[in-house]
């Protein structure tokens, strides 16, 4: 409304500059985390190591071009603006649990609040292999999942690998991600098995630039229609 | 669309701001650094009706007259977006979980009467 005037439409007085911004800036919040579906702003985070979110952008990247490539048009790109529904790309790095000498147990976890109306569209986890020595050497990746009936975790797939050479591996995890999306505990739990001679499979500094990660790629749910008969 | 200025009366893009920094939000949200709420303020009485800025044709202008020459029986239309564009956010989740999306229809590009 001009200065001095009343709104037409609602009646409101206008407001002074300054609790006229006040109100737009209190409006701005409100309008990003209803659109994230965040009920407030998240608490301060523990940012990855520099290294190592410039590696993971990088492998997604290299990921996302590769795909691409070799399937073109299949794959909707999260980053084309337009296709209606709003599309997330999400990164989560391991934390390390339980290890025994050449067995570790990492976690990712998914926040609810895009688990809880979102589909997964593609999920990837990212493994790094330093100088695994001669020879191909096995490697085993288990999906855990927690057991119903009890505490303990039952797996709920196994992967055999054979590594020949240092470098990155890339697992498709997409079923796992789905069937944690529904449950409770958005915890994804991966146990890594090396051979003996390798120590232990996780990188000895947690800030190292080839630590685990999953890149999770979802869609919100198409709302549901109700038909006018 | 018409971006306003300081003594635009009729319907126009008014231009707003939202620095993250300012808002102490700029530790969870990584990019961008703010947030383009523009928003669509202004006069739009009868013979501006459809009018996306400023007419740029013959047959506007004479339906432009026609309206106003009925403006008494008739009421203005409001001032609306007409081209809006998607917020590319990337933030830490509470899980400092890094998520990347676009929200749709965030920043108002443009305005015009309906």
């Amino acid at each position: 409304a001009a200065k001095g005037a009343w709104c037409p439409a609602c009646g409101v007085a206008a407001l002074a500059p300054g609790s006229q911004r006040d109100a737009l800036l209190a409006l701005a919040k409100q309008s990003i985390l209803a659109k994230l579906r965040l009920p407030a702003r998240p608490s301060v985070p523990h940012p990855p190591s520099r290294g190592a979110l410039l590696t993971a952008l990088r492998r997604m990247r290299a990921q996302r071009s590769d795909t691409a490539a070799a399937t073109p048009g299949m794959l909707r790109d999260p980053a084309q603006p337009g296709m209606g529904l709003q599309q997330y790309e999400i990164l989560s790095f391991a934390e390390s649990g339980s290890s025994a000498s050449h067995r570790v147990h990492l976690h990712f976890r998914f926040s609810q609040e895009v688990a809880g109306s979102t589909e997964i569209l593609q999920a990837t986890l990212y493994l790094f292999w330093a100088a695994p020595g001669p020879g191909a050497q096995p490697v085993t990746v288990r999906l855990l999942q927690p057991d119903p009936a009890g505490a303990n975790m039952t797996v709920a797939s196994e992967t055999r690998l054979e590594v020949q050479r240092s470098g990155w591996t890339t697992l498709d995890v997409g079923a796992a991600v789905r069937s944690l999306f529904g449950q409770e505990t958005l915890r994804l739990t991966v146990e890594l098995e090396v051979p003996e001679d390798w120590g232990s499979p996780l990188p000895t500094d947690h800030s190292d630039s080839h630590w685990p990660f999953v890149v999770v790629q979802a869609q919100a749910r198409t709302p549901h229609r109700v038909h006018r008969r | 669309g018409v971006d306003c200025s300081a003594d635009s009366r009729m319907c126009c893009r008014q231009e707003f701001f939202v620095d993250f920094k300012e808002i102490g939000w700029e530790d969870w949200i990584i990019q961008p650094e703010g947030y383009h709420m523009n928003y669509c303020a202004g006069l739009c009485p009868l013979h501006m009706a459809g009018v996306p800025g400023l007419a740029a044709s013959f047959h506007t202008a004479v339906l432009n007259r026609i309206k106003a020459a009925s403006a008494a029986a008739a009421v203005d239309s409001c001032c609306v977006p007409t081209q809006r564009r998607p917020l590319s956010l990337l933030y830490y989740d509470r899980d400092s979980n890094i998520v990347k999306t676009d929200i749709p229809d965030m920043i108002v590009d443009s305005c015009g009467c309906t």
